[in-house]
This record gives structure tokens, C-alpha cells and sequence, in this order.
């Protein structure tokens, strides 16, 4: 897959921002995120929209970003909320 | 499933509706009843029950519901058509917790197909499943799952998926009856019935896609649009329809004035302004339709009273091409004026069918006009078609049968040749 667009990057890490995939900036930080984190949090994200689950902010995903939604964070765990799963 | 990390300590929870949808044509009655079987879904599984409440009963209800727009006292503010539906809040002692807010300014429905508005059912079920205590879920089947996706059938007849029984039950516990047997809600009067599900076939008849001959075609934003009168089906980068329904041009494109019945050609300028055309105006989309629209033609250099079949813009100059019948004009945008020594004979695109349907740019870079039901692809670069154009425009782009294969018959034929075909 091509890489995406600095665009694309920039709204994608906001939205995993907003949604909890990806922990909010430190306001004292630079705002640094490694491939890894990112993908990982794309990863987790595709999950939740059904995707294949690439890692890969490609055009599938970037528009699925766009897709119709509840407002509320996908991940709570950074807020420290008690999360259980089905195994 | 996934907890939110709270739950109600009381089995009888109250609930009203604050504010009802106002550009809906949903009545009240039908949102209450529509908010009755949401939480009567949940209250099946358990031994949860929910009871409405009047204004003058005191104190608040547990579960207040409310349309709204924009900031609205919270920090979730809606954001206008699409984006973010609704939101409730978690289980808790605030006054919010457990309120369950919706974006008045979605087109909420019940009833009809998927594409032409939001299902209010289904958003409130998922709602109503955070203002209890669950998070969103990436389970298949769950109703947790964070994005829309579509209506979910009759309300009175809905049951949640596994995932999202064992969430509700890992809080509350399992229902001591069974879900037929148990009384689920305890309305203020006697809820009218959940309003009739069409039957399958739509009630509003809508063009068939496959029959092409579209008024205009785009690539906006990545996606290509399909127009087809007061319609437009959406292709998504990934080559899948967004549904197979048509959308109404009108709820879409707000602020096109409602006697434009048809786009005759649309495209996305490099600024990422979108225009669309009928008749000898045009108008300017960004965010939302800018003020002062609509414009003449004349200003891209037709002469008066022209109209125009297709319009694009092409990457390898940057300029835009204005196409009507078998000649063009070209405008260019960073200079704001039309190109001098035009019209010019679209003979210049070898292979191209004269009065395209329109012509658009892929993605990919490659120039497509389009006719009838087919399509010319020109590769990015080049004003030579594929020789092998012109292809079928249905099974490629849109999800249509192949059309069956003919064998020539001996003997005479009627057809008519154009030049460059």
C-alpha cells in the first residue's frame, strides 16, 4: 500500500486521538508517536470498524474513519475504566 | 462486549423524552414509542425496568433524552450532518449520567431503507446501551459496535446479539423470566404501535444504476459520485458502493435550490471546491454551498446561454475542460480566466465518444469519459484511449451484472458510425 498522505496522517492521528486509540498529547511533549504505536492503534481501530486488521492507514480505513458514529471513545482503557472481554 | 466501568444500583430506571427531532418527520408519539422497544430490547435480558416519566414528575428522570445541535452542554458537541450520531452517558450519581443525547440535525427515520436517513431504533439501542453501563464492542454482531450500520428491522420483534446479552448480564444478571413473558416497559399511556416496516420494495421509486446513462459523474475527495436526476450513488476509494440505494441529491448537497432536478456535470477543483452544473449555472460547494451561488457559465468562458455535458479537470496541466457535444473549452483556474482559441474539436481525444455523459479522473490518475453505459479510459497522461475501450461501466464500477456476451450475426446490420469509433 502507498504511504498516506501527510493529510490523511494528520486528520487519521487526530481521530485515533479522539476515539482513545492513541493516548492525547502531553501539552510539554513534542508530539513524537512511533510507527509502531501508530500502527498498532490502526490496527486496534480497523478492528472495531471490521476491516482487515493491516495496521495500514490506507484509503479503506481513512474513509471508514469517515463513516456515521457515536460520539463516545471506542477505548476507554487509557481513562483507567474497568474493561472486561469475552475470551 | 466492553464495560464502561459503572452500572445503575436500581432496577427501575425512569426516562423521558427533553426534546424531540425538528427537521424529522418523526412525530413524538413515534420517537417515544421508538425509545419505549430501545430500552424494552435491554430490559428483556434482564430484570431491568424502565418507566416513563411526565414533566412534572420530580426528580429527574434517570434516562433524559434530547435532540440537539452543536454545543449543547456537554463535552460532545454534535457536528451537523453525519460525523457523530449521538452519545449517552455512563451509569452514576451526576445529574448527566445515563442521558442519552442525539444530533437534531442528522435526518432521522424509521422504516425506510439504509441511505436515505438514520434509523433512530438502532442508534438508540446502541445508546441506550452505554447510558446502562457498556462500552463499544468489536464484536460482529454487536449493536456496541461503534459505527452506523443501518436499520436493524422491527422493533418489536428486535433481540440483542450474544455479545451484547452477556455485557448487560455481566451487570445486572439474567432476567428471571423469559424475555416473552416479562414486562419491559411501563409507558405514561398506552404507546401506539411501533409504525409498519415497508415491505421490501421501497415505496419511493429510484433509478436503477445499472441502466447508466448518468447525468454526471465526480471524483470528489477520492469517492466517485453518480448522478442520475434527483439521486446520486457514492464509490468509495476501495471500489464499494456506499449502498446500493441512491441518496437524494437535495439532502445531501443542501442549499442547491430544489428546481435543480439535475446535475449535468460536476467535478472537484484542485482547491478542493466542488461544482456542480445544470443548465447555463453553476455552484460552488465547500463545507457547505458558498454564499452568492449560483454563477454563469460566462464566467469560465461560454458564450451566453451555453450549457455544458461534462467538466474535469486534468492533472497533467491543471486546467479545466469544458466539454459540449463534440467540442471544448478550457479554463484556467490558477490564472482565473478562460484559455484563448477555444472551442476546439474534441477529436483531440482520440477514441473519446462525442457529448460525454461526463468525464472524471480515477484516482489513479487516468481520465474517464463516460456515455450511456460505457466507459473510454484514457491512461493518465495520454489523450489516446485503450484500445480496447469501450468497456462496460456496470460490472466495473458498479456492482452490476455483466452484460451477456453476443455472437455477431452473418448478414446486414443497422448501426451508425461515428468518426471516431
Amino acid at each position: 500500500a502507498p504511504e498516506p498522505s501527510a493529510h490523511d496522517l494528520s486528520l487519521g492521528v487526530d481521530w485515533l486521538t479522539r476515539y482513545g486509540y492513541l493516548p492525547p498529547p502531553h501539552p510539554g511533549q513534542l508530539q513524537l508517536r512511533s510507527p509502531l504505536k501508530l500502527r498498532d492503534a490502526v490496527k486496534v481501530m480497523q478492528r472495531f470498524a471490521g476491516l482487515p486488521e493491516t495496521g495500514v492507514l490506507d484509503a479503506v480505513t481513512v474513509a471508514a474513519m469517515r463513516r456515521p458514529r457515536c460520539s463516545l471513545p471506542d477505548v476507554l482503557g487509557l481513562a483507567g475504566l474497568v474493561r472486561r472481554r469475552r475470551r | 462486549y466492553a464495560l464502561g466501568g459503572s452500572a445503575w444500583k436500581k432496577r427501575v430506571l425512569t426516562w423521558r423524552v427533553q426534546s424531540f427531532p425538528r427537521g424529522s418527520a418523526l412525530r413524538p408519539d413515534v420517537v417515544r414509542t421508538l425509545m419505549h422497544f430501545a430500552l424494552a430490547a435491554w430490559g428483556a435480558e434482564t430484570d431491568l425496568t424502565f418507566r416513563e416519566v411526565g414533566t412534572q414528575d420530580t426528580p429527574e428522570p434517570d434516562i433524559l433524552i434530547g435532540f440537539s445541535q452543536n454545543f449543547h452542554e456537554d463535552s460532545y458537541p454534535f457536528d451537523g450532518p453525519g460525523g457523530t450520531l449521538a452519545h449517552a452517558f455512563f451509569p452514576g450519581e451526576h445529574p448527566i449520567s445515563g442521558d442519552t443525547h442525539f444530533d437534531d440535525e442528522e435526518t432521522w427515520t424509521f422504516g425506510v431503507k439504509d441511505g436515505e436517513g438514520t434509523d433512530l431504533f438502532a442508534v438508540a439501542v446502541h445508546e441506550f446501551g452505554h447510558a446502562l453501563g457498556l462500552g463499544h464492542s468489536s464484536a460482529p454482531d454487536s449493536i456496541m459496535r461503534p459505527f452506523y450500520q443501518g436499520p436493524v428491522g422491527d422493533p418489536a420483534k428486535y433481540r440483542l446479539s450474544q455479545d451484547d446479552r452477556e455485557g448487560l448480564q455481566q451487570l445486572y444478571g439474567k432476567a428471571s423470566q423469559t424475555p416473552s413473558a416479562k414486562p419491559t416497559r411501563k409507558p405514561l399511556t398506552a404507546p401506539p404501535q411501533p409504525p409498519a416496516l415497508p415491505p421490501d420494495s421501497p415505496s419511493t421509486p429510484f433509478p436503477d444504476r445499472c441502466q447508466g446513462n448518468f447525468d454526471a459523474i465526480a471524483n470528489i475527495r477520492g469517492e466517485t459520485f453518480f448522478f442520475k436526476g434527483p439521486w446520486f450513488w457514492r464509490l468509495q476509494p476501495s471500489g464499494q458502493l456506499v449502498s446500493p440505494r441512491p441518496a437524494r441529491l437535495h439532502r445531501f448537497w443542501e442549499g442547491l435550490p430544489a428546481d435543480v432536478r439535475t446535475v449535468q456535470a460536476a467535478y472537484s477543483r484542485p482547491d478542493g471546491r466542488i461544482l456542480l452544473f445544470s443548465g447555463s449555472r453553476f455552484w460552488v460547494f465547500r463545507d457547505r454551498l458558498r454564499e452568492g451561488e449560483p454563477r454563469q457559465l460566462t464566467a469560465l468562458g461560454l458564450p451566453e446561454g451555453e450549457q455544458v455535458d461534462a467538466v474535469f479537470s486534468w492533472p497533467q496541466n491543471g486546467k479545466t475542460y469544458l466539454v459540449r457535444g463534440g467540442r471544448y473549452w478550457r479554463y484556467d483556474e490558477a490564472a482565473q480566466r478562460a484559455d484563448p482559441g477555444y472551442p476546439r474539436d474534441l477529436g483531440l481525444w482520440e477514441g473519446a465518444p462525442l457529448a460525454p455523459d461526463d468525464v472524471t479522473v480515477s484516482n489513479a490518475g487516468d481520465t474517464y469519459f463516460v456515455k450511456g453505459t460505457q466507459y473510454w479510459r484514457f491512461p493518465k497522461g495520454t489523450v489516446q484511449a485503450d484500445p480496447d475501450s469501450p468497456q462496460p461501466l456496470g460490472p466495473q464500477w458498479l456492482d452490476c451484472p455483466r452484460p451477456p456476451q453476443t455472437t455477431p450475426q452473418p448478414g446486414g446490420c443497422n448501426c451508425q458510425c461515428e468518426i471516431n469509433q
